[in-house]
C-alpha cells in the first residue's frame, strides 16, 4: 500500500516511482514551453512530442521562455534560472495555455492559436 | 474499438468545430444545447475518495457553473457512453485511451477536451473540498469544466481558469471576470419572474437603536434566489426552494407579495389564485390564523373587496399607502386604509402609468412589479425586460416627466446579473 498515518490519510505520499519527473534543465523546460503553447514551434494538443527536435531552440527559445516569464510575473531574462523553474514545476493543468502578447497584459488574452483540441 | 477511433478523430480536423474568421483566428465554439449530460465512468474512478463522495464533488462543481450560465447540467448514469455530453474519469500515466498521458504524482494533476471529456490523474491526492491538504478536487473540477465549456486558461488574479493550481480558501466561488466569460459562449441568464420584493428586518444594534435592513428576493416557479445588491450577484448557491425557505406558504407560482408598512402596520401577505395567506417574519413561517381566528389562506375577495383573482402582480405604495393589484390590461388602487378600491379605479396600467417613450409600455399581464429600496423605485417586469417608473427624484430632475411614467424598457440581465436556474436534481444540494 501507499504509505499514511492519519485517519483522513492526509499524509499519504506515493511512491517515488510515480512522481512526475521534474523540470530541472533546458531540455525539459523546452518541452516544457512546446507542451503547453509557449513556442512558436506547433504544439499540437495531442501526444507528448517525443523529439527533441519539436522544441523550441535559440531566440525561438528565449522568446517562448520571456513569454512565459511575464505571465509569470517573473523577470523577463529569456534565461532559464531557479525562479522560472519554480514556476515550471508547479501543479498544473495540462491544457496547453494561451498564448500572450508580446507585452504582458492584465486581461483575458485572446483565443489561444493552438487550438484546446477537439472531442477525441 | 472506440478507444482507437477516438484518437483517429481527435487527429483529424473537427467538423463543425473550431473555426477561422476572416483574420485567420479561431473562434471558440460552445454546446449548443441547454441541459448537459455527464457521467463519472464507472472503470475511472479514484481510489482515494468514496464513490459518493466523488460524484457529489462533480455535482457541485457541475451546478457552480450552472449558476452563472443558462446552462443545467444533469448526472446521467443510463444512457450510452456515447449520448453522455462530458464524461470524468481517474486514471494514471496512459489513461482511459487518452493520448495524454499523466505524468505522475506533481505537475499536471488534470486536463480537458474543449465541449469534451474530462480527465484526472489519480496519482494525485485529490481531497474533497473540507480538506485543507492536498489538491482541492472541487476546484480542480470547477476549472476542467471551464475548459470542456470553451474557456482558456488566463493569469488574471482570482481567476478559476488560471493554469497552476493554487490552493483557494474552501468557499471558493466564481468571480464576475470569470462569469462574464463564460457568458460570452453561452449568453446571460434571462427569464421572467413570479414575485420579487425586498424583505424588511427590523434589528437592534448594540445601543438599542432599532434599524431596517433589507434583503432583495426574486421567485420563480418552485425555487427562489437572494440577489445581493452591493455584489451585483445572488448568494453562492442560490437558487433554493420555496418549500424550504419560506414555510407555510404555496410551493410554486405566486403570483404577488405585498408588504403593508405604515406606522401602525407591517403585514406580509403572499397571493396565489383567489388566495391570500399572512406570513409572519418573526416565526418565519406564514400565519395559520388572524388575531380573530380565522384561518388562512383566505379569499381575496374577503380580504381586499373588489380586487379581482387571479392576480398579475401587485406593488404597496408607502407614500400614498395604496395597493397596485395589476390583472391583465386594468391595475386597482386598493386604499389600505378605507380598505377599499379608490372610485377612480380600475385604470387602464397606459392610463394609471403613461409611457414616456410612446408605445414602449408592457401594457397588460406584467410579469412582475416590484419596488426597490436599493433603487428607490418601482420596476414592471415582463419577459426578459423591466420598465422602471418615474420616482419622486426623477421628477426632481425633470419635472417634465409624467406622474408615474415608464421609461423605456432595458433588459432584465443587465441590472439584475446572474439569476440563473439549476437542473432540479441539484435544487437540494
Amino acid at each position: 500500500e501507499k504509505l499514511f498515518h492519519s485517519r483522513d490519510r492526509s499524509d499519504l505520499e506515493p511512491s517515488p516511482l510515480h512522481w512526475a519527473k521534474p523540470i530541472t534543465n533546458l531540455h525539459s523546460a523546452q518541452r516544457f514551453l512546446s507542451r503547453y503553447g509557449w513556442s512558436e514551434v506547433s504544439s499540437a494538443w495531442g501526444p507528448i512530442p517525443k523529439e527533441s527536435s519539436e522544441a523550441p531552440t535559440g531566440t525561438t527559445l528565449a522568446e517562448a521562455m520571456r513569454r512565459f516569464q511575464r505571465a509569470n510575473a517573473l523577470p523577463a531574462s529569456g534565461k532559464l534560472d531557479v525562479a522560472t523553474l519554480a514556476a515550471m514545476n508547479r501543479p498544473r493543468c495540462g491544457v496547453p495555455d494561451t498564448r500572450m502578447p508580446l507585452q504582458a497584459t492584465l486581461t483575458t488574452p485572446p483565443a489561444p492559436r493552438t487550438p484546446l483540441g477537439p472531442r477525441p | 474499438r472506440a478507444r482507437p477511433k477516438r484518437f483517429l478523430q481527435m487527429l483529424l480536423p473537427r467538423l463543425g468545430g473550431q473555426q477561422e474568421d476572416s483574420s485567420g483566428r479561431r473562434a471558440i465554439q460552445a454546446f449548443s444545447k441547454k441541459t448537459l449530460t455527464w457521467r463519472l465512468v464507472s472503470e475511472a474512478y479514484s481510489s482515494q475518495l468514496s464513490v459518493e463522495e466523488q460524484r457529489y464533488i462533480f455535482r457541485l462543481a457541475f451546478r457552480m457553473w450552472s449558476e452563472v450560465t443558462p446552462l443545467n447540467f444533469r448526472e446521467d448514469l443510463t444512457a450510452p457512453g456515447t449520448a453522455v455530453d462530458i464524461k470524468l474519469g481517474f486514471g494514471r500515466g496512459r489513461h482511459l485511451g487518452c493520448p495524454r498521458v499523466f505524468d505522475g504524482s506533481g505537475q499536471e494533476f488534470a486536463h480537458a477536451w474543449h465541449l469534451g471529456d474530462i480527465h484526472f490523474d489519480d496519482d494525485e491526492h485529490f481531497t474533497p473540498p473540507t480538506s485543507d491538504t492536498g489538491i482541492s478536487l472541487l476546484q480542480v473540477a470547477v476549472h476542467e469544466i471551464g475548459h470542456a465549456l470553451g474557456l482558456s486558461h488566463t493569469y488574471r488574479m482570482g481567476s478559476i481558469m488560471q493554469p497552476n493550481y493554487i490552493p483557494q480558501e474552501p468557499a471558493f466561488e466564481l468571480d464576475w471576470s470569470d462569469r462574464k466569460a463564460v457568458q460570452k459562449l453561452y449568453g446571460s441568464c434571462e427569464g421572467s419572474f413570479d414575485v420579487a420584493f425586498d424583505w424588511i428586518r427590523k434589528e437592534r444594534n448594540r445601543y438599542g437603536e432599532v434599524r431596517v435592513r433589507f434583503s432583495t428576493y426574486f421567485f420563480r416557479k418552485s425555487w427562489y434566489w437572494l440577489y445581493e445588491n452591493r455584489n451585483n450577484r445572488t448568494r453562492y448557491g442560490d437558487p433554493l426552494q420555496i418549500l424550504t425557505g419560506w414555510r407555510g406558504i404555496p410551493t410554486q407560482n405566486l403570483d404577488a407579495f405585498v408588504h403593508i408598512w405604515t406606522w401602525t402596520r407591517d403585514e406580509r401577505y403572499f397571493f396565489k389564485g383567489n388566495q391570500y395567506w399572512r406570513y409572519d417574519s418573526d416565526k418565519d413561517q406564514a400565519h395559520t390564523e388572524d388575531e380573530q381566528g380565522r384561518s388562512y389562506p383566505k379569499l381575496i375577495s374577503e380580504g381586499f373587496p373588489g380586487i379581482p383573482s387571479p392576480l398579475d402582480t401587485a406593488f404597496y405604495d408607502r407614500r400614498q399607502q395604496l395597493i397596485y393589484f395589476f390583472k391583465e390590461s386594468s391595475v386597482f388602487a386598493f386604499d389600505v386604509n378605507r380598505n377599499q378600491v379608490l372610485n377612480s379605479y380600475p385604470l387602464k396600467i397606459t392610463e394609471a402609468f403613461p409611457a414616456i417613450t410612446p408605445q414602449n409600455h408592457p401594457f397588460s399581464s406584467i410579469d412582475l412589479a416590484y419596488y426597490s429600496y436599493a433603487h428607490n423605485s418601482v420596476f414592471f417586469f415582463k419577459g426578459n425586460a423591466y420598465w422602471k417608473v418615474v420616482s419622486d427624484k426623477d421628477k426632481q430632475q425633470n419635472s417634465r416627466l409624467p406622474s408615474n411614467g415608464v421609461f423605456p424598457k432595458k433588459s432584465t440581465s443587465g441590472k439584475w446579473f446572474d439569476i440563473c436556474d439549476v437542473h432540479p436534481s441539484t435544487l437540494n444540494m
